[in-house]
């Protein structure tokens, strides 16, 4: 069986919060690691990939493979019913039809329970072959945000260029265009403000800003994101949780005819 | 113009 308690129920709320509009049915693969989910969107040109490691739970017991089938949708109604600063407690049986959720707001006494419907969902698995990239870049999450956001105020796209100067971002629509630069920068005081260029080879990528924007949706979990380009491969944006915990977000590249 | 990449071209299926 499953038990997995976590002392806030910020993390699960949010991390769902930032899936359930790209990924709507999904299996959340249990074993004694942790909690693991791997889903493509329809359109099989985002893939979210999420692990909560063991110890971001205690406990955390899970004597074999469990998949949960989960309804993204059904899950965010039932956590809606979870205040922030609650613990949760996420339960299952070895083959299970629900899942046994419990939030407790201890300084209320209050406990409230629910079981969430499972479902059988036959998900294609992915191999993501691991990538020495040309160029990773640490920024804040809200700057990187707030790029996404501006520029789709111009273009459907982004072209992300990472040079030894800095990071480009740039879009070009019908009203005209807008670049975004930025460079290395690590202010000893404000360690949360630190823009990192780690370049091999300086690399440029065209992507759509409809599913970056849709990534952004993550911010909340994370001060700052990590992007993660070489050339004709996947874009992965990662938001680094506590104890190696992540939740990453693969986009293909658009391709020049 | 460009055209939007799927997944399966760059990630193999489990």
């Amino acid at each position: 069986m499953l038990e997995a308690r976590l002392d806030t129920a910020n993390l699960f709320k949010s991390a769902v919060d930032a899936i359930k509009d790209l990924v709507q049915d999904c299996n959340f693969d249990c074993n004694d690691s942790g909690i693991a989910l791997q889903a493509m969107d329809n359109s099989h040109v985002a893939l979210v990939s999420m692990m909560l490691k063991a110890e971001a739970f205690s406990p955390f017991r899970c004597d074999r493979n469990i998949a949960l089938g989960v309804n993204l949708t059904s899950l965010t109604k039932v956590l809606r019913a979870a205040g922030r600063d609650d613990t949760l407690t996420l339960k299952a049986e070895d083959a299970p039809d629900v899942l046994n959720l419990v939030f407790e707001a201890t300084a209320q006494d209050r406990i409230s329970e629910y079981d969430l419907k499972l479902m059988d969902i036959d998900q294609e698995h992915l191999g993501i072959p691991d990538t020495e990239y040309a160029a990773t870049i640490s920024m804040p999450s809200a700057e990187f945000k707030r790029i996404t956001t501006d520029l789709m105020a111009m273009s459907e796209s982004v072209t992300i260029e990472a040079t030894k100067d800095g990071v480009k971002f740039s879009s070009t629509g019908d009203i005209g265009n807008g670049s975004i630069t930025l460079r290395q920068h690590t202010p000893v005081d404000k360690p949360n403000e630190t823009v990192e260029i780690e370049l091999s080879e300086p690399v440029a990528l065209t992507f759509s800003l409809k599913y970056l924007t849709n990534f952004c949706k993550a911010q909340p979990l994370s001060n700052q994101v990590k992007l993660c380009l070489s050339a004709e491969v996947p874009l992965m944006v990662e938001y680094g949780l506590e104890g190696g915990s992540y939740l990453r977000f693969y986009l293909a590249p658009k391709i020049g005819d | 113009g460009s055209r939007q990449a799927t997944l399966g071209k760059f990630f193999t299926q489990a």
